[in-house]
């Protein structure tokens, strides 16, 4: 049996924001270290990876390994139902047919409960080895996706240029062209606000402002996010969670 | 441009 309470449904809430434009039916797998998903955008352009340890719930308990195939779209329904600070609380049979979500109100003696149906996802399951990247950058994920949702205006790619100690989000445009520089800061003060630019190898990979733009909607979920790089491989953009994370693994774009 | 699937082939390449 699955049991896995939330202390606040926000968390909850901010991941299936972040996934549910990309990817539309995902298998939750629950095991007794916690809730994992992989699961790949139709285009097969973006593979999302999300871990929610069993550190990032207030109790957790899952007795025997389950998969929970959920519908996005559904889940989300249900899931804006409850407010941010109800405590929530995720049950689920060893064999089961219906996720339940409960609901419950800190302040006040309310309780909600919904039951949401489960389907059968073929999906397989990638192991992801550990790679290796020539550039990690970490910054204020705010200022990520501000530059993203800039640089979309102008055109549907995205090219980052990684030099030694800076970042260069570049779009070339049909009517226009635009471009923002990043440096390497340290705010000592407020850390989240701190730029680090660690590189092996020179980088410059274009990718689809789109996914981009898809990618941004965890800004919730964290204050910085890191992005990782390397020629010929994915590249990985990664928010961290309380205890887990929620990466976003998207293939660069190709010259002709 | 993208490379039809390869994401997925990379992924699945071993």
């Amino acid at each position: 049996m699955l049991e896995g309470k939330f202390d606040e449904a926000s968390l909850l809430k901010k991941v299936i924001d972040a996934m549910k434009d990309s990817v539309k039916l995902c298998n939750f797998n629950c095991t007794e270290n916690g809730i994992s998903v992989q699961a790949i955008d139709d285009s097969r352009v973006l593979l999302i990876s999300l871990l929610i340890e069993a550190g990032s719930f207030e109790d957790y308990r899952c007795d025997r390994n389950i998969v929970l195939g959920l519908e996005m779209e559904s889940l989300n329904k249900i899931i804006k139902n409850g407010n941010a600070s109800d405590m929530l609380t995720l049950v689920a049979e060893d064999s089961p047919d219906a996720l339940n979500l409960i609901f419950e109100d800190k302040r006040r003696d309310r309780i909600a409960e919904y039951s949401l149906k489960l389907m059968d996802i073929d999906q397989d399951f990638l192991k992801i080895e550990d790679m290796k990247f020539d550039a990690v950058v970490n910054m204020p994920s705010a200022e990520f996706a501000k530059i993203c949702r800039d640089m979309k205006t102008l055109s549907e790619s995205l090219q980052i240029i990684i030099t030694k100690d800076s970042v260069k989000f570049n779009s070339e445009g049909d009517f226009g062209s635009g471009s923002v520089v990043i440096k390497s800061f340290t705010d000592l003060e407020k850390t989240e606000e701190s730029v680090r630019i660690t590189l092996e190898k020179p980088i410059n990979l274009t990718f689809g402002a789109k996914y981009l733009n898809d990618i941004i909607k965890s800004t919730p979920l964290a204050s910085q996010v890191t992005i990782k790089l390397c020629d010929k491989q994915p590249a990985l953009f990664e928010y961290q969670l309380p205890s887990g994370y929620l990466r976003f693994y998207l293939a660069p774009k190709f010259e002709d | 441009k993208y490379v039809q699937n390869w994401l997925w082939r990379y992924f699945h390449r071993d």
